[in-house]
């Protein structure tokens, strides 16, 4: 499957149908795309109002050749039956069809609720698919309505984008500050500055923190990394704008939206010893460019620029950084100062002084 | 009898592979993305691209295959992403 980032930014969507094909009854096209839409519904937490004046998130259109300010044109009978947008404002997330072609509810001509059910893939967030059995497979293929037309690969797609329907945490609109971020007991698995933003992740997703505008943002690990895993256990930005994420003891390392060839790698090529599974936190100090891994209690020293671990380690963490003496879950270095997280509580550590500065709520840097 | 039907129908898949190449296998600009522009591809190589999305043996060059699969019905976005 392919996506074309970002999806929607809310659940509850809307669609209107802006006219007709005389090719069938108009409420065997309500019908039709209604059912479009409701193949989606059962894959995902989104859900579908038919609007019927004014502007929906989806506006679905009957066209031919040039038609309106569409940047695509259609071709007459066969060849492009439909296209769509993916999610945005304006064009984003429109689905228009080319009324030269013959729109039937059964086998004859083109069957309006499978392409549909495609071009609706589209507006939500899905590219083509090279997997032949895929509803998002470019290529018309009539598949009997009382089949489920998405594949095992269409699922995933539209699931790397939305989750699944059956986790949805709750129903509200996905505001970064809902009730459960700004919780008494919000933890987080690992924390990592990105340039300016600083990202936290927690299970399939991450938030992204705009220290100088408290602006939140909240998406989908895999909506930005498609291939990386749920449930990341440590991450860092390195001195070479590139992030780490650790899980297991497997690594990856990422450039912008890119996951670097050859990655994941086993972190004993970082230097640890067979012994070592996982990694709790890890964090990369920009003065020194030794980055620190902390497993348990103790903590290894990597020299960056070496590329290799410095001797004598692992030490005590309390050793080497007095007042943290519980397991690390997260780090992360913001202009100068270490931020130390264990479940719902955090440490501010000003390594010149080697002290704790002071306790805060590991939700502190959201706006709650 | 057709005079030169061979000819008539190697300019008409020449332009089928064009029309297709250039409508699903160019990126579409992203209005709002601004900076370099990418080199344009050649039609061979969009081609080889073409085939192997469709899984057909990439040879850059129109054989059989590849002009039947150009001929199917088809949804209207490019195969490569924005």
């Amino acid at each position: 499957y392919g996506v074309t980032l970002p999806g929607w930014k809310k659940n509850k969507l809307t669609y209107r149908i802006v006219n007709y094909t005389p090719d069938m009854s108009k409420e065997d096209v309500d019908k039709a795309i209604q059912k479009a839409f409701e193949v989606w519904r059962t894959v995902t937490p989104l859900t579908f109002t038919h609007i019927h004046v004014g502007i929906a998130d989806i506006m679905i259109a009957f066209g031919t050749r040039a038609h309106g300010h569409c940047p695509r044109y259609f071709d007459g009978p066969l060849g492009v039956l439909a296209h769509a947008f993916p999610p945005g404002n304006g064009f984003g997330g429109d689905v228009h069809f080319d009324e030269d072609e013959d729109w039937t509810t059964g086998s004859a001509g083109f069957n309006l609720f499978l392409v549909a059910a495609h071009e609706v893939g589209h507006a939500l967030g899905l590219s083509h698919s090279n997997d032949q059995r895929a509803l998002m497979f470019p290529n018309y293929a009539y598949v009997s309505p009382r089949e489920f037309p998405l594949s095992p690969d269409d699922i995933s797609g539209i699931q790397s984008i939305y989750g699944s329907q059956s986790n949805t945490p709750d129903n509200k609109p996905t505001t970064p500050t809902s009730p459960k971020t700004c919780g008494s007991h919000m933890s987080f698995d690992a924390v990592t500055t990105l340039r300016r933003e600083v990202i936290f992740l927690k299970g399939r997703h991450l938030w992204r923190v705009y220290p100088d505008t408290s602006e939140v943002e909240r998406e989908l690990i895999s909506a930005l990394w498609p291939t990386l895993p749920s449930g990341i256990q440590a991450v860092y930005e390195n001195m070479k704008d590139q992030i780490l994420f650790f899980k297991g003891n497997q690594f990856w390392v990422v450039s912008g939206y890119q996951v670097l060839l050859g990655y994941p790698k086993n972190i004993n090529t970082l230097g640890f010893p067979k012994g070592v599974k996982k990694i709790d936190a890890a964090v990369c100090n920009k003065n020194t460019g030794k980055t620190d891994f902390f497993i348990g209690d103790k903590y290894w020293r990597f020299d960056e620029n070496r590329q290799s671990m410095e001797k004598g380690y692992p030490r005590h963490t309390v050793d080497g950084f007095p007042g943290i003496s519980q397991k690390v879950d997260a780090v992360f270095q913001q202009e100068g100062f270490f931020y130390f997280f264990h479940g719902s509580k955090q440490w501010e550590f000003d390594p010149m002084a080697k002290k704790v500065i002071r306790e805060m709520k590991s939700n502190s840097w959201f706006n709650c | 009898l057709p005079i030169h039907p061979e000819k008539d129908n190697q300019e008409e898949d020449a332009k089928l592979v064009q029309d297709y190449l250039s409508k699903f296998y160019v990126v579409e600009e992203d209005p709002n993305q601004g900076g370099w522009k990418v080199n344009a591809e050649s039609t061979a190589e969009k081609l080889q691209k073409m085939q192997q999305f469709f899984g057909l043996k990439v040879t850059g060059k129109p054989d059989r295959e590849t002009l039947e699969i150009m001929k199917k019905p088809r949804c209207g976005v490019p195969d490569v992403g924005l």
